[in-house]
């Protein structure tokens, strides 16, 4: 690691950081959160602490520009240069900027959050089926106010789930006008507009008033960015216009026809052969989060690495499973010292293996009336090994009433009673010995109490300390056995739900075989979240399907309710 | 049958195209991140090789002093505005 001449650092920990503006790419939750994640990339391994203050100077400015944007280090437009932030100080010191001529997403692409509808602000399911047909962006089709709605489910026509898009037509940010919508047409200099419009302004960034008349008035917003806005170009931040037309032909959506390059592009009018307005249509975008967490290392001191893999390399990669490299805790550290979390601690004496039983309290009250099973307080085999680190869970499920969190060997248990203590990690094998290091699902049946488990084409039933299996997933009918299970969400008393990818079962435990009719495919049920997902599993009353660190949280009525991270919603980590 | 589609390439209007040669785009890059100090931006080969030599090192790439493809990729791939070297 690297640290700027003179070891440039804050001279205090408790650091103050101000969002003076945002992008129209993204909702401003959405940045504030991935501002908030960013900060605590930092203050994980730290003493420092940061707070958002909405006022005044704070310690690190942050905003959104493009081109030269006042301070003398222009940015460069699309691509190439992507934010830069200045090492810590007084005044533009430890600022950071971000170009807002680059597409903004979480990395991956496009994320459409709706408002209003019945949805619950869940995110566009593209592409859906309204009235038939089929819909990859968001569309005013169906309606007489043009206010453009996609459904959050892959088809409109079957589950009705429905929320709004982005759009003017909606609501404004920034300005002076408290979200209010646009109103067209309105006059500004003695024209009047009928869509957003960059007039007079100098940054670009497209705007409206929010009365008929900006030059009476004087009140206005900033237009969110549609999910069909174009980059560059020469229209940047218009929706495409879809169709269109160019060269003759009509496109219903982004071409790359007329390019050498293959990218993607489309017209912002109905006609590019006469208009000549286009742009380049969405891509995956630089991850807010990443660009973010890197430039705040230098608001903090720290300069370029040579470490490829670190956070400070120059050059930005996307990373989906984000963790803050040694090179990098190591600058940081270097600055500021360790934080004040909990250190490691040697571990205690393993206890004997033939101990007495000594049932958990919070077992004990909801297991013993039921099943007689007295399960041993297992021990914590490493007490600095933290829940709150581990980026996926090898399976997660209710056990006795305590949230189970199993991974490679290992389990952490929490529950309400528990006030968000996580205890833990016990090994899996003086729990139930029998089972092997990796899972992939379980599940406790409501009525008898029996725990299954299930690893690869494998499964074992526990009940009380007796254990039957390993017998193959074929045996409770499912054939062909899928190759793993992800999760199971218990049904009512007697019925769970089995997943694997695109399908999923539903076992009788009962008689312990699949019911008749299934598999069924997961996304005709479960609209809205993803088939792809690593656990699957039910939490408070509602069903959760995780992928990776982030959990799609889904009321008993299929409604997906939160996008969440697993970290924060499930296990309450700090 | 699919439509005949039109197979041109045009220019679009606004369309930020560099002019700027591999040369051109490399002294600027290692002029703007610090590897070629502006008392050395005589144009003098040397120096560029210098520099070129310092960049490739600093990006973990292949050390070679010349402008090779892979180093072209790194120059024009996105990145972080602060200088790499200097202040």
């Amino acid at each position: 690691f690297l640290t700027f001449e003179g070891n440039l650092k804050w001279d205090h920990t408790d650091l103050t950081y101000r969002v003076t503006n945002y992008s129209p790419d993204l909702d401003a939750s959405v940045i504030n959160d991935a501002f908030k994640r960013a900060f605590k990339v930092w203050s994980a391994v730290t003493p420092l602490t940061f707070t958002q203050v909405y006022s005044g100077e704070a310690d690190i400015m942050i905003m959104f520009g493009s081109q030269e944007h006042g301070d003398g280090y222009p940015f460069d437009g699309k691509d190439g240069l992507l934010a830069h932030a200045f090492p810590p100080g007084q005044g533009i010191q430890g600022d950071a900027h971000f170009d807002d001529d680059e597409f903004w997403t979480l990395g991956a692409g496009l994320v459409v959050n709706t408002s209003f509808g019945n949805a619950n602000g869940a995110a566009c399911h593209f592409p859906f089926v309204f009235e038939g047909k089929s819909y990859s962006h968001c569309t005013a089709e169906g309606r007489s106010d043009g206010l453009p709605w996609c459904s959050t489910t892959p088809s409109f026509d079957q589950d009705k789930l429905y929320g709004f898009c982005p759009s003017e037509l909606l609501y404004t940010y920034g300005g002076n006008s408290d979200g209010a919508k646009c109103v067209f047409p309105f006059v500004f200099d003695g024209t009047s507009y009928n869509t957003c419009t960059t007039e007079g302004r100098s940054d670009g960034y497209r705007w409206c008033a929010t009365t008929a008349n900006f030059d009476q008035d004087k009140k206005y917003g900033f237009c969110p960015n549609r999910d069909t806005a174009v980059i560059g170009g020469n229209s940047q931040g218009e929706p495409c216009a879809f169709p269109f037309t160019f060269l003759g032909q009509t496109y219903s959506s982004c071409t790359s026809e007329g390019r050498e390059d293959g990218r993607l592009w489309c017209a912002t009018t109905s006609n590019y052969d006469v208009d000549r307005k286009w742009g380049l249509c969405p891509d995956r975008g630089y991850s807010i989060f990443l660009v973010a967490a890197h430039e705040f290392g230098h608001s903090l001191g720290l300069d370029h690495t040579s470490v490829r893999e670190a956070l400070m390399y120059p050059m930005y990669s996307y990373i989906e499973d984000f963790q803050l490299h040694q090179d990098d805790i190591e600058g940081i550290q270097f600055l500021y010292g360790r934080g004040s979390g909990p250190k490691p601690t040697p571990p205690g004496p393993v206890p004997p293996t033939q101990t007495p039983d000594v049932p958990d309290q919070t077992t004990l009250a909801t297991t013993t009336e039921d099943s007689g099973f007295q399960p041993t307080e297992p021990s914590p085999v490493d007490p600095g090994s933290d829940a709150c680190r581990v980026q996926a869970f090898d399976a997660i499920t209710e056990i006795n009433g305590m949230m189970h969190f199993f991974k490679s060997g290992k389990y952490w248990r929490t529950s309400q009673s528990l006030k968000g203590k996580i205890q833990g990690p016990f090994p899996i094998a003086e729990t139930w010995p029998a089972l092997p290091a990796t899972l992939d699902a379980a599940f406790q049946d409501l009525l008898t109490k029996k725990i299954f488990f299930f690893a690869g084409q494998r499964f074992w039933v526990y009940t009380g300390k007796s254990v039957l299996g390993p017998r193959g997933l074929e045996k409770l009918g499912l054939a062909p056995a899928p190759a793993r299970l992800t999760g199971a969400l218990q049904r009512g008393r007697g019925k769970v739900l089995l997943f694997s990818g695109e399908h999923f079962w539903r076992l009788d435990v009962k008689v312990q075989r699949v019911d008749r009719g299934y598999p069924r495919q997961t996304e005709e049920t479960f609209g809205g979240v993803p088939i792809d997902v690593h656990n699957v599993f039910l939490y408070r009353g509602k069903y959760h399907f995780c992928q990776d660190r982030f959990c799609w949280r889904m009321t008993p009525r299929y409604q997906v309710d939160r996008v969440g991270y697993l970290k924060y919603d499930v296990l309450h980590c700090p | 049958p699919l439509p005949a589609k039109p197979q041109v390439t045009i220019t679009f209007p606004g369309e930020l195209v560099s002019q700027k040669s591999n040369m051109e785009l490399a002294n600027e890059y290692l002029s703007r991140f610090g590897y070629l100090s502006e008392t050395k931006k005589s144009g003098r080969q040397e120096s560029t090789t210098k520099a070129l030599r310092a960049m490739q090192k600093k990006l973990g790439l292949e050390v070679t002093g010349e402008l090779d493809q892979a180093t072209l990729e790194a120059m024009r791939a996105p990145r972080c505005g602060v200088p790499d070297v200097g202040s």
